[in-house]
Parts: structure tokens; sequence; C-alpha cells
């Protein structure tokens, strides 16, 4: 072999150039063809699968969220206090955390890695730009952009539905169906249709899927709770889910309401939204400007950068969709291999409105940070029990309109801390 | 961990951010 190696002399022929430009060809061919395969089911629904190279699916057979729940337990356990300080700063050394700008700065105060991990910032550390838009994170944009019959992309040439994201109808797609899980009494509605958007005239009502429960005949009603019961408001939506309703998860407020409604009226006036009693329905009338496009922006948060969440503008979130999904990996070089990463995995979509119309934000889970909180939403458990059961694209939804009656929903004023990723 | 944001905003809405840039909490992403 030795000999063959150094001796056998290497003889290039010329490649005809007709073979040349038919493999690339067929090359551009398969590349095109696998990009634009959309599988559907017999309803015309996109079925959302598993693409990719051969070490994606080797990922994919992992028990990723067995593993990412092992993960969290590991780095729930508590550290002895000598040993914090330096295994904190060899953390932050690899991962480059900057250990200034923490609160409390005192390592030994933090009693595990995921308490690290989950770290708070001093006050003033980041400053909030004069901007309608700003960054909710700590991390690298991995793209933006205008979204393009309904689809974003997630790298160049690979794209996901933004139905399947969100979990929204457009018109011309089939009436969502109420899908009754008979072993957890949860209404969960499937919403993966797959249509060209037409246009921006489509209305918030399909855009947020607001008919759901009257267009499927399901009877999902949303649990309206008093200012006197609102303490209640956790059990209350814990019971109602199993009985396939929508549950109000908004965490009561500790106010009377007279009080709570000058706040709602002064906190309209911030956020840009007229305050209205008739908000309820207000997605029933209410249609996308002309003049409006659906923007996008994809942000990645690296396992050193601080990692709660903080909303992007002044807006009211008005409810969240929950989906269970896979817990794969959101690195860049992922996103590169797999197709519909972000559809696939576990994720809460928190659906609601701004001054310019509609207005979500989408926390992505993944293996080592498959937990999401939201700190005003009481109801809300990721990354518990088994993917079973909750086929991807189905979603179980809390609405927020307790929080803050006049406005239907959670008003959040840029910068206002919202929630984060937990490790595990 | 990724956050996605799909928002309603005027034609005249400009991101003043690349793709790849490192951000920080706060950080201007774009404006109208």
């Amino acid at each position: 072999l030795v000999d063959a190696w150094q001796n056998t002399p290497t003889k290039w022929y010329p490649l005809p150039i007709a073979a040349g430009a038919l493999l690339l060809v067929v090359l551009q061919y398969r590349k095109k063809s696998i990009a634009r395969e959309v599988v559907v089911n017999e309803d015309g629904q996109e079925i959302i699968r598993l693409k990719g190279p051969w070490h994606v699916h080797v990922i994919g057979a992992l028990p990723l969220r067995n593993l990412s729940r092992v993960w969290g337990y590991l780095n729930s356990l508590e550290l002895p206090v000598w040993l914090r300080p330096v295994g904190f700063r060899v953390y932050a050394r690899i991962f480059g955390c900057d250990l200034e700008e923490i609160d409390p700065q005192d390592l030994t105060q933090y009693a595990s890695l995921g308490e690290f991990f989950y770290r708070k910032l001093k006050d003033g550390a980041r400053p909030i730009a004069d901007a309608v838009l700003v960054s909710p994170a700590d991390g690298r944009v991995l793209h933006f952009g205008v979204i393009k019959n309904g689809r974003i992309e997630q790298v160049k040439g690979s794209t996901y539905s933004l139905d399947a994201l969100l979990g929204v109808a457009r018109p011309g797609s089939p009436a969502p169906a109420a899908v009754e899980f008979p072993n957890q009494k949860m209404a969960e509605v499937n919403h993966r249709h797959f249509a060209e958007i037409n246009g921006i005239e489509y209305s918030l009502q399909d855009l947020l899927g607001t008919s759901t429960p009257s267009s499927s005949g399901t009877s999902t009603p949303t649990v309206e709770t008093s200012s006197s019961d609102r303490d209640g408001a956790a059990q209350t939506g814990a019971s109602a889910k199993k009985h396939g309703e929508r549950v109000d998860a908004s965490v009561p407020r500790d106010q009377s309401t007279t009080e709570a409604v000058a706040q709602d009226v002064s906190m309209a006036t911030e956020v840009g939204l007229r305050p209205t009693a008739a908000r309820r329905d207000s997605f029933t009338s209410v249609r996308t400007k002309p003049g409006n496009e659906t923007f996008f922006v994809v942000i990645y948060l690296a396992p050193g950068d601080y990692h709660r969440f903080h909303s992007p503008a002044a807006w009211v979130v008005e409810r969240r969709r929950h989906f269970v999904g896979d817990l794969f990996s959101v690195s860049p070089w992922m996103a590169k291999r797999l197709e519909n990463l972000f559809v696939l995995n576990e994720r809460v979509a928190l659906l609601g409105r701004w001054k310019h119309g509609f207005f979500s934000m989408v926390p992505v889970g993944a293996t080592n940070v498959g937990s999401i909180k939201v700190n005003f939403d009481q109801a809300l458990r990721t990354n518990v029990g088994s993917r079973r059961g909750h086929p991807v694209g189905t979603f179980t939804e809390a609405v927020y309109s307790a929080a803050s009656p006049i406005l239907n929903g959670q008003p959040l004023i840029k910068g206002e801390e919202m929630g984060g990723f937990c490790l595990g | 961990s990724t956050v996605v944001l799909v928002f309603e905003a005027p034609h005249n809405f400009d991101f003043f951010v690349s793709s790849g840039q490192k951000v920080k909490v706060g950080q201007k992403l774009g404006d109208v």
C-alpha cells in the first residue's frame, strides 16, 4: 500500500464539459426538489418531518427530552460553597460570560450551575435604545428579513412555515380541527396548514386563530376570572385544561379595580394602543393595514450568554401557544442541516399586538435549555412529560385576558423582563 | 436556545443589524 501510494503516478484526464454541466444540473435539481419537498396528509396539511443528512437522523434517534431533563437535574444539584467561585469562573472563561455585570457578584451565592446560568444582571447593565424594536436577548442575529409566501428563511435556501411556527391558519386554508386527546382531555388545535400567504390582506382573526372554537364546532371557552377570584387563576387554569377549556394563565394583580383600570389606561398610552373594553374581540375586525409587511428576526443565544429574555417592544401579549416538541440543538451548525428546526423543537409562541399591528415572540428550547419560563404565566410548564401524544403542530393555548381586561392581555413595556431559558 | 420575533410593521421599517452580528438586550434592532 505504501509503495502504491508513493509510486503510482497520477494521471489527469479532462472531464467533458457536457458531463460537468450535467452533474451541476442534477445537483441543482436535487437541491431544489429537496428544498421544495412538502409532505402533506390526506387533508392537504403539511406534515413536518425530520429532514436532513444522516447525522441529523442519528441525533433525532436519541432520547433528547430525557437527556435534557437529566442535564437539568444534574445542573440543579447544589455545589459545595468552596467549589462555586472556581467552577463558575472556569465556566465563564470557557463560554465568555462577563462576571462584572451579574447580580449578585458574589459567586458563592449561586447554589448550582443552573442558578448561575439563569443569573440576573445589574440594574442598568443593558440600556434600552430609543427605537421601536430592540433586542429581546443577548445573542447573535442568525437571520432577519421580510416573510415571503408564508415562509421564514432558516438559513439560505432552507425555509419553514410561519403557520407551523405560530400555529395559525390563513384564508383559503381548511378550517382548523380541534383534536381531543382522550388520555389528557386537553383541547389541542391542529394548525398545520400550509397555504400561500394572500398578500397582506389577511385578518388578524385568521392569523391568530381566534375563530378556532366556533369554526371547529368545539367549545373551548376562555376561563374568565373576576378580580375577586384572580388569586385562584392558576388552579382554575389547571382544572380547566383537563376539561378541554382554554386557560387564563394571567398572574393575578394585587390591586383594587380602580387602580388596575388606571394602570391599564396608563399602560395603553405607553404601549400605543387605544384602551377599550371591546378589545376582547378586536381581532375579528382589525385587518393588517395596507402598506404593512410581516418581518422576522431570529436571535441565537450561546451557552455563555445571559439567558433571560426581555420585551423587544411595547406590546400586549394576548395568548400563548405551547408546542411540545423535540429538543434538538439550535446552534447554527444544526440550523444549517436540519430543516424545520424551529418548528420541530419545543417552543412557546407569545402572540399579541403592538401599535403597528400583529406582534409575536417565540422562545424556542434546545437540548441543554429545554425549560422556558414566562414570568407572567403561572400555568406554563415546559419540558415535562413525553412528546408522544403531542403530534408536531399541535399546541395548548392560554390567554392573558385577566392580566388587563381593558387591553385584553399582558401589557409589556420595552425592555421589561419577560422570562428566560433554564438548563434542562 | 433561540428567540424568533415575527411582527407586522410598515414598509419603511428598517433593521439596524446584520446577520451574524452579536446583540445585547435593549440594543436597537429596527425602527420605522
